[in-house]
């Protein structure tokens, strides 16, 4: 079985620019089947985390900008750390999905619960 | 470890009634720090499912009301289904969660990849 955070994360991470609204996030899940994005700034920084449930957050309380609703402080992962490690530190911040991030910060994957859990499907 | 659905399903479901608005959704998900609810029916039946992909879905296209986004054809898994069964249904229709249904069809749990992750989570 796959060994390291590097086999089961997704490549084509979807991403959201800083400047962007709660609508723009709203499309690009839509359009793209994710309910994670990592909000990049000018600069290629990961800024924050923005997520379906974030907008969930926005409609219940008006809100229409994404700095009112993503999450600044992100959990990542980085490529060779253990599936175990990732699986964890998931569980115990109740989140479903770490951006990994290579030495210089720069976001080259996404790790989420689904692809964990598709290891475990993968055994029948 | 577990070997069925029942050993890993949160037993405490939040649902809604088929009544209620995308608005009342987003405040259940956010108050409850759940992304996934069965829509209930009066006489207590499963009638579909909505998301916090789907509010994000309501947001971009400007829809009001469950019915508009919510899904009606809802995958369901059984307690004494094997976790691996479960884990290959979520990814092969790349959903997140499927509600637990008992032979009359209530709902008496959930289980959710974030679940199934979290196996995998426990074997540091
Ligand atoms: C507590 S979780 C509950 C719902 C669900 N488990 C999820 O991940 O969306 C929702 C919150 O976690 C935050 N979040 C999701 N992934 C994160 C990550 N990798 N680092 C920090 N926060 C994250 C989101 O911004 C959102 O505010
Ligand atoms: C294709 S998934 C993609 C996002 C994410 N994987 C999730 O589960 O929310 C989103 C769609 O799947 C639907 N969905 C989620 N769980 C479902 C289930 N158990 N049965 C049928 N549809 C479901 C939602 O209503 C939503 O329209």
């Amino acid at each position: 079985t796959p060994a390291s955070v590097g086999d089961v994360m997704v490549k084509d991470v979807v991403t959201i620019s800083l400047g962007a609204g709660v609508e723009d996030a709203a499309g690009i899940m839509m359009k793209s089947g994710v309910t994670h994005l990592p909000v990049i700034a000018g600069d290629k920084a990961l800024s924050g985390i923005v997520t379906a449930w974030d907008i969930s957050k926005a409609v219940a309380m008006k809100y229409s900008r994404l700095e009112e609703i993503m999450t600044r402080n992100v959990v990542t992962a980085r490529q060779e750390d253990p599936i175990e490690r990732a699986a964890g530190d998931m569980n115990r911040h109740n989140i479903s999905a770490l951006p990994v991030v290579d030495e210089s910060g720069k976001v080259v994957g996404m790790i989420t619960s689904d692809g964990v859990s598709r290891l475990v499907g993968m055994c029948r």
